[in-house]
This record gives structure tokens, sequence and C-alpha cells, in this order.
């Protein structure tokens, strides 16, 4: 099913880049 | 024209209006016109850095300001200073070439465009500071149409982030 395949891809889409915002540094250092 | 160029400002507003509930804060937050006072994103800016938004930076937001719009801008001034400096100390960022909101056309108005703007400021704080797990753990857990806003929001901001 094209519509389910869509979704799976958008699910992956997000998760990579919420997954890549926790991976980021941030923050003054020290 | 990019994604980032297309992103509807008053569905950005919605959806950043949705996940700012989730911070239960005491202050109204459902609508639009509940946010303009700027008491709830105060509480959340708290909920986020409570050392750097502290009780004392808090107390100069006023409470209960009604329809008084000159209060609602003093008060929305003040929330937008904080966040700005809040990149700049604490973040060690600069948001560049991102059109700040008006926060005139949020006190007198109520306009959703400008106060999405606004909740985008105080979303690039969650998701950068220190306790952001949770934050973006929460956002990963809402509806998938809110978080695909809630990043193409996130991406917009980092376009514009320079150290």
């Amino acid at each position: 099913d094209p519509n389910m395949k869509g979704a799976a891809a958008n699910e992956g889409v997000l998760a990579n880049f919420f997954n890549s915002l926790l991976s980021k540094k941030t923050g003054v250092p020290g | 024209m990019s994604a980032l160029e297309t992103l509807d400002r008053l569905e950005l507003c919605e959806s950043l209006l949705t996940w700012i509930q989730t911070f239960s804060v005491e202050a109204p937050c459902s609508t639009v016109d509940e946010l303009t006072s700027g008491e709830a994103m105060a509480q959340v800016l708290q909920k986020i850095d409570v050392m750097y938004f502290t009780d004392a930076w808090i107390s100069r937001i006023k409470p209960e300001v009604g329809d008084n719009w000159r209060l609602k801008m003093s008060n929305l001034k003040k929330i937008l200073k904080g966040i700005l400096d809040y990149n700049h100390e604490v973040l060690g960022q600069q948001i560049n070439d991102f059109t700040l909101p008006d926060v005139s056309l949020i006190a007198e108005h109520s306009d959703a465009a400008e106060l999405g703007r606004m909740l985008q400021l105080i979303l690039g704080c969650a998701v950068n500071c220190e306790q952001k797990q949770e934050y973006i753990q929460t956002i990963m857990m809402m509806e998938e149409s809110v978080q695909h806003v809630v990043m193409t929001a996130i991406q917009e901001l980092m376009s514009k982030e320079s150290p």
C-alpha cells in the first residue's frame, strides 16, 4: 500500500530529525 | 519555493499552541487570546530553565492584565528580550535574519501569525536547553501532523542561528 509506505517514510524522517536534535551539542562551553 | 518559505504561520501557531499545552502551566493557554498576556509563556520559560527565568524575572511579568494591551505589550517585550538574552547567554547562539515577532500586533490584535513566531522562539529554547531530552521526547509523542510543523519550525530557526 503506497499510503502506508508514505506514512512509514514520514515517521522515519521525523524520528531521524528529532533523534539528531537529541544528540546535538548546545550551550555556552564551560 | 522551499518548505521553510511555505511554512504556514497560522498552522504553525495552531500546532505550537497544542505543544505549549504539554507544559501544563497554571496560566490558561488553550487559545491565542489567552496567550497574549504573556503569563503562560513566561511560566513555560521558567519550566524550561528555572535557573535563568527565575522568580525575580517572572515577578516582572504582570498577571491579570485583562484587555489592557499596553500591559500585555510590556509583558511581551520582557519575554522577547528574555528569550533573545537566553539564546545568547545560555545557548551561545544568535538568531540572525529571523523576523522577530511584532509584540504590538500580538498585544493589540491577538495576531496569530506573530504569536506563532513568539512560540517558535520558545520552542527553540526548549529543544536546545539542558533538559531538551524531556521536551523533544514529548514532541515525539505528539500527533504526526503537529510533529511535522514543529520540525519545520525548528529547521527554520536552525537555519537562522549562528554561534
